[in-house]
């Protein structure tokens, strides 16, 4: 019965749960205020690598992250994708629910929205995302999401371009990507 | 991904979803965490939902939005749970998901595909949160 939290997964994501059960355990905080603050909890300790800063490099050992926040009794939704160098991904959301008619706010565009709302300007790569990232690099790119391109992705690094061959439909996940290749 | 929801004891209800996506992506991809209806969704007058796995698939199927639809039109939590995935692997056989659903009674229940999901959860009087294994359809 409520106040009641669910999420995702399970280990180090029970303290999102614990988190945000105690924030909505306090009287004064709304529900939104608690699932911010589960978010929050998981960024800042870099839940399974999947969540906050230090995880996940992209092709370029970059760490972006990607949030949203939203409110069941308005349905007014805030979002971040593709946020650069800003570690609270959720926090950022909440600005743009809370102070901008938009939904969704993208990439370095994103960045600058953070900063003009006092958040900092940080790296989000770590010693282990930018090792995994040239470990990456030195197993030939693989997995890759890359498809219909030359050089062949399966076997190669970029850079790529477009296949004169005839395209292939590819909507099976790549099956060799591991467990933490995901969202 | 952590996709998390709450329900207050005024009924009130939220959602979120915050992840560094999918690792070795092509840089400016975006998966589905931060779309509302896919990485999550909610609306208090039928329940929440929140999502994680292939993101690049389950973005195209909005599992989120389904099953929140699902709970209004009278499914409980684990019938809209097993349907919004049975409508993902339906079209990707292979793909990984996991999707927690609560209705705004508190009723809570999950389902997953293409691997062993889990989900937590804490409410009224539990001193710490409780763990649920959940096999794939």
């Amino acid at each position: 019965s409520p106040p009641l939290i669910i999420n995702t997964w399970s280990g180090p994501f029970t303290a999102a749960t614990n988190a945000a059960y105690l924030t909505l355990s306090n009287s004064s905080s709304t529900s939104l205020d608690a699932v911010q603050a589960g978010c929050q909890a998981c960024q800042t300790n870099q839940c399974d690598n999947t969540v906050g800063f230090g995880g996940s490099p992209d092709e370029s050992c970059e760490t972006t992250l990607d949030a949203l926040i939203m409110d069941g009794q308005t349905l007014n939704a805030g979002a971040v994708a593709n946020l650069r160098r800003v570690k609270d991904a959720v926090g950022v959301a909440r600005h743009v629910l809370d102070y901008t008619q938009h939904t969704l706010l993208a990439g370095d565009q994103a960045t600058q929205f953070a900063l003009q709302n006092g958040f900092e300007e940080e790296s989000l790569s770590t010693e282990n995302s930018l090792r995994a990232c040239h470990e990456w690099r030195s197993n030939n790119c693989q997995p890759n999401y890359r498809s219909n391109v030359l050089p062949n992705p399966l076997s190669s690094c970029g850079p790529y371009s477009p296949s004169s061959t005839s395209l292939t439909q590819n909507n099976i996940p790549n099956p060799s990507s591991s467990d933490h290749s995901h969202d | 991904t952590l996709s998390l929801l709450a329900l207050s004891p005024s009924g009130s209800m939220a959602a979120c979803t915050t992840t560094n996506g999918a690792s070795h992506k092509i840089p400016g991809r975006v998966g589905d965490g931060p779309i509302p209806g896919s990485g999550s969704y909610v609306d208090s007058t039928a329940g929440a939902c929140g999502a994680t796995g292939d993101g690049d698939l389950m973005m195209r199927l909005l599992p989120c939005y389904q099953a929140v639809e699902s709970l209004r039109r009278g499914l409980s939590a684990q019938e809209a749970a097993d349907d919004a995935v049975r409508r993902i692997i339906a079209r990707y056989p292979g793909a990984r998901t996991g999707i927690v659903v609560m209705d705004n009674r508190g009723e809570h229940a999950a389902a997953a595909s293409g691997w062993e999901f889990t989900y937590s959860y804490r409410g009224k009087g539990m001193e710490n949160a409780e763990v649920v294994v959940v096999k794939a359809l």
